[in-house]
């Protein structure tokens, strides 16, 4: 399962 | 944050201080696109909708905010501005943008990392950046003959993504989990966009003439 944490990149 | 992110966000930069610079000492957008910043500005804008919500770092703020200034204000300056409006070549700026804004939306709510609304426009914005620099392309096909600085915007503009990839690659041999297919595919589909324009860039740099892209 991809994390859908916060995206972390710009 | 690993070097090669680090590369791709100051190229990233670098390209946007480039184009702002020539806009606002020549006052000229001969050129550039206005189709073209307008999806970044839509880029920006749906990308960074976290910007209140999800606090990363002080630098992952201060860049989308410089990203989002920067964007709008070529686009404000291009739209708005007396001088530089009227060296915009809108008749020769006709790539019809809005279609390519639709199916990127209708694919982000098919293929996303989770059906919300901020994970739907995170994917829209991905898919509609790797598709934005088309008009910018097109119009370089049409007006052939490149200004340094508009040949040097688009080359550090594919130059960013390319560190991206880099970057993404590292990441994955180095963080566990680290998968992010739709930011990888995007992201590879807007580098291969770049392919001929770096293959025309490398000549001309090469053989120190002007760079001419075939008709």
């Amino acid at each position: 399962e991809e994390e859908t944490a916060s995206h972390d990149e710009l | 944050m690993n070097m090669f992110r680090f590369l791709g966000d100051m190229t990233h930069l670098f390209s946007v201080l480039v184009l702002l610079l020539k806009i606002h000492t020549i006052k000229s957008c001969a050129g550039i696109s206005l189709k073209t910043q307008e999806l970044y500005a839509i880029v920006f804008a749906t990308r960074y909708l976290d910007l209140f919500t999800d606090y990363i770092s002080l630098y992952n703020t201060v860049m989308k905010l410089v990203y989002l200034g920067s964007s709008l204000s070529i686009v404000w300056y291009m739209r708005r501005h007396k001088l530089v409006r009227r060296s915009y070549d809108k008749d020769q700026d006709t790539f019809r943008h809005h279609f390519l804004i639709l199916p990127c939306l209708i694919l982000a709510l098919l293929i996303n990392e989770k059906f919300t609304f901020m994970e739907v426009m995170w994917a829209f914005s991905l898919y509609l950046e790797a598709v934005a620099i088309l008009p910018q392309l097109v119009l370089l096909q049409r007006t052939r003959n490149i200004d340094n600085l508009t040949g040097q915007y688009v080359f550090l503009l594919g130059a960013y993504r390319s560190f991206y990839i880099l970057n993404w690659i590292y990441r994955y041999f180095t963080e566990v989990h680290y998968v992010h297919w739709i930011t990888w595919i995007s992201g590879l589909v807007q580098t291969l966009l770049y392919g001929d324009f770096f293959y025309y860039y490398f000549h001309s740099w090469k053989n120190n003439e002007k760079l001419q892209l075939p008709a």
